[in-house]
């Protein structure tokens, strides 16, 4: 495990954890897309099925609980908590999650390493996790007043996937043989996505003005 | 590392 690698492990727990904040505490889900949260839980429950047949390391099975427990936690707070639900922008967050989904499982029947049904599983979750925040950034974009967590969490969420990138190059260096096309292509699209983003993120932080994105 | 050192990332 190497440093970018590290950092963009505890980032993305850092993402999961400032939504959880906003939601548990705020008890609010304003600004956060539902659609999103139903593609994450679904990536994590498609790319984690390894989790009952081999072991990697103590590390990675408890990452892979954390983000499979709070996705789902996420989704089921959204939808059936009480005082949350209510929060929840349902006539802004409009985006069709099949449109995502259907296109990335017919890819994945298509274009992968090997043809078995975890494989398949696996690529399936690389290519909805590339695309999975497109309805959460069409949400942003319709929402006039961005609260600092909502913004936090989408950029720690792209630095994750940064950071990843990172990671690859650094082991593209270190490893023999470390070539894998398709995590590569799906995560440089996945960070591209965040480009404009981040530059209305930095402008914003620059100026010291409220995150604002343009129609 | 083999074919599915990738498979160790999250």
């Amino acid at each position: 495990m190497n440093i970018f690698r590290l950092a963009g492990d505890m980032t993305h727990l850092a993402s999961v954890l400032v939504l959880l904040l906003k939601i548990h505490t705020i008890k609010s889900c304003a600004g956060v897309s539902l659609k999103t949260q139903e593609l994450y839980a679904l990536v994590f429950a498609t790319r984690y099925l390894d989790i009952v047949t081999d072991f990697i390391s103590v590390y990675n099975t408890v990452m892979k609980l954390i983000f499979l427990g709070s996705s789902f936690s996420i989704v089921w707070y959204i939808r059936h908590h009480r005082v949350v639900r209510r929060s929840y922008d349902k006539d802004q967050d409009t985006f069709r999650h099949y449109l995502l989904m259907i296109p990335c499982m017919l890819l994945a029947l298509f274009v992968h390493e090997k043809f078995t049904f975890k494989e398949v599983m696996w690529t399936f979750s690389l290519y909805l996790e590339a695309v999975a925040i497109l309805p959460q950034l069409v949400l942003l974009q319709r929402t006039r007043n961005i609260d600092n967590l909502t913004g936090q969490y989408v950029f720690l969420l792209g630095a994750y996937r940064g950071l990843y990138i990172f990671n690859w190059i650094y082991r593209y260096f270190t490893e023999p043989h470390f070539v894998h096309w398709i995590t590569w292509i799906a995560g440089v699209v996945q960070t591209l996505l965040y480009a404009d983003f981040f530059y209305y993120y930095f402008e914003s932080w620059k100026n010291n003005v409220r995150l604002q994105l343009p129609a | 590392a083999d074919d599915n050192d990738v498979k160790d990332e999250l």
